[in-house]
């Protein structure tokens, strides 16, 4: 328990002075390992270290906690605030709105275009799903099920490539009267240059209000290099992590938060439709800290 | 004039940066890092092309110690008086299990072995066309069933199939599935006990398909997996992509599990057997 281990640092430190810097330097030491340890970014977590340890500093050391509970308060408090800041909901605008998915081999993408198409259309929208995966076997398969399931109506054509996908989707959306279409994209490597552009072709062409980067939750170090050239190419608008459902502590969440400043609007909990939820910067910081 | 002792720390500070940065996580990579400047020191080792010529033999030796050779030879996965081999494959959601069992099917049967795969993930949307495709392009044959049916009976039938097809190779596909999923993990072990009860020795082989992206979690995901059914290998998948996949060395420390294959890219040829020295040069490239 992290409060603990700073507790025995400070053990020497009476009720009364400052949080001297010896004292803040070797709790930092002990929060930095705790977040590599919940796999945030080595860089990352130095800059938020380094930003946390100005805040601490020549702080009075408060009566009613220990300064171990009081060390984690600020970090906790200086998380939320990073990962929460200009929280921004998904832009629902045009006709139809368009929101776009991408991100890597894996990390929830199709299962996800379910469950925003049945969280839209709780909410009052009339959403179609677009199958613009034409690498993955059984792709448009897998979203004509998914669509199904969730009882929204799946463009799809084995024949054309994602571009031309999503631009009949889009128009099947102005025929029937659908406000809402979701871009199903296959995943990819941010280093791939074909594949990327592919998506910024998509993006050029059909302007979407939304375009989110999914990313897996239990992604390790990797995730500010993936997440940085997605931005790079995209400039995206927000982030979903998923598979939240697991153990993994999510330090991803504040690298990718850090390195794109884009605000992390969804988090995925599970497999079934329904398992989506808003993203909590304050649950996700005492995740981390574990 | 910096001291032979300024230099090392710096060495070994961006030693660690390049560790940590690797996925290897912070108690591997300190414990080894102590481990080896002990080591240094002792043997007197000065120059920094010969410390990290030092600590990346070790990092070799760590990934080979519970493997016969340093090249995963898939000849050594099939012991030919076994017949069918049954390789169960399992892992978490999403790390490359049904595209990696395309890519076996295809090495195998180019090692002259039949083939038959098992579409026991009757869960997910699309899973028994996506193995089909697969095993399409294979050119191997598959035992499948319908969606929703009990994927320990598909795993029995698919055995049963292959032990009157007179087969060299099974190999079954499993459902994505959270090592935190104690319903999940039931399942699995089912699906272990129900090929065991048709033939003694099956699974011949475990494999562990993990993505290389996956960060501390991996290690808790070996643990639970093995826990629950044994893991005799790990395929770590996507390595064709910036992840350098680091976690294997904490697991195969911790574990004794042998990292026996890569994933290198999407297509049917893209899967090689582990090389040690490969993967540490990787690391520090
Ligand atoms: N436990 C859990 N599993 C999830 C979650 N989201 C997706 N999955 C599972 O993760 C696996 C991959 O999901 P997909 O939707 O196929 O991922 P994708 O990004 O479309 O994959 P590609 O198209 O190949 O890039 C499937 O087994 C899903 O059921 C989640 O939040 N929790
Ligand atoms: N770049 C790259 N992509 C891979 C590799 N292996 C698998 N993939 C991709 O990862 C995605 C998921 O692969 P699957 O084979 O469906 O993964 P899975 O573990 O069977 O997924 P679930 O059954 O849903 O748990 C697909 O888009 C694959 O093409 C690899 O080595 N490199
Ligand atoms: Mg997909
Ligand atoms: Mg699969």
């Amino acid at each position: 328990e992290l409060t603990d281990k700073l507790d025995l640092i400070f053990k020497n430190l009476k009720g009364h002075g400052k949080l001297s810097e010896k004292n803040v330097a070797d709790s930092l030491k002990e929060v930095r390992r705790v977040l590599l340890e919940a796999d945030v970014n080595y860089k990352v977590a130095k800059v938020f270290i380094n930003a946390v340890q100005q805040r601490a500093l020549g702080q009075k050391v408060l009566r009613s906690v220990t300064p171990g509970q009081q060390i984690v308060k600020i970090i906790h408090d200086e998380l939320t605030n990073i990962m929460g800041k200009s929280e921004a909901p998904v832009t629902i605008s045009g006709s139809p709105s368009i929101i776009m998915l991408t991100g890597l081999q894996g990390s929830g993408k199709t299962t996800l275009a379910g469950k925003l198409g049945l969280f839209f259309a709780k909410r009052g929208h009339k959403p179609v799903l677009a199958a613009a995966d034409t690498y993955r076997p059984a792709a448009m398969r897998q979203l004509e099920v998914v669509g199904q399931k969730v009882s929204i109506p799946v463009v799809l054509d084995p024949a054309k490539k994602a571009l031309d996908i999503c631009q009949n989707a889009i128009k099947y959306c102005r025929k029937n009267g659908h406000d809402l279409v979701i871009f199903d994209t296959a995943g990819r490597l941010h280093i791939d240059k074909q594949m990327m552009d592919e998506l910024l072709q998509i993006k050029k062409k059909t302007k979407p209000q939304e375009i989110l980067y999914v990313a897996d939750g239990m992604t390790g170090q990797d995730a500010v290099n993936t997440a940085r050239e997605f931005l790079n190419w995209l400039d995206f608008d927000g982030v979903v992590l998923t598979k939240m459902d697991g153990d993994a502590r999510g330090g991803a969440a504040l690298s990718v938060r850090m390195v794109t400043d884009k605000p992390i609007k969804f988090i995925s909990t599970g497999e079934k439709f329904d398992a989506l939820e808003k993203f909590h910067p304050q649950r996700m910081a005492s995740r981390i800290l574990g | 004039i910096r001291s032979q002792q300024d230099i090392n720390d710096d060495l070994f500070d961006s030693l660690e940066e390049i560790m940590i940065s690797g996925d290897l996580g912070v108690d591997f990579s300190l414990k080894l890092i102590e481990d080896v400047r002990k080591k240094v020191d002792e043997l007197g080792i000065k120059k920094s092309e010969n410390i990290v010529r030092f600590i990346k033999s070790a990092m070799v030796k760590t990934l080979n110690s519970n493997c016969q050779s340093s090249v995963s030879d898939p000849g050594a996965l099939l012991k030919s008086e076994i017949k069918p081999y049954v390789l169960m494959i399992v892992g978490v959601n999403g790390t490359g299990k049904t595209t990696s069992i395309g890519k076996l099917a295809a090495m195998y049967k180019k090692t002259g072995k039949t083939v038959l795969l098992s579409a026991a993930d009757t869960f997910r949307a699309a899973a028994l066309e996506q193995l089909e495709i697969w095993a399409e392009r294979a050119q191997v044959e598959i035992i499948r069933n319908q969606p929703g049916a009990d994927p320990a009976s598909v795993a029995f039938d698919s055995l049963k199939a292959a032990i009157s097809r007179n087969v060299d190779v099974l190999i079954v596909d499993t459902a994505g599935r959270l090592h935190t999923k104690s319903n999940l993990m039931e399942e699995l072990k089912k699906i272990r006990r129900v090929l065991a009860k048709l033939l003694l020795e099956a699974p011949h082989e475990t494999l562990l398909i993990m993505d290389a992206t996956t960060g501390q979690n991996g290690l808790n995901q070996a643990r639970q997996f093995a826990q629950a059914v044994g893991v005799t290998g790990i395929v770590l998948t996507k390595l064709d992509g910036t992840a350098r996949g680091g976690i294997v060395f904490s697991i195969v420390k911790e574990l004794g599990i042998p990292v026996k294959f890569i994933g290198i890219g999407e297509k049917l040829e893209d899967l090689e057997a582990f090389n040690a020295n490969d993967f540490v040069e990787a690391l520090f490239a």
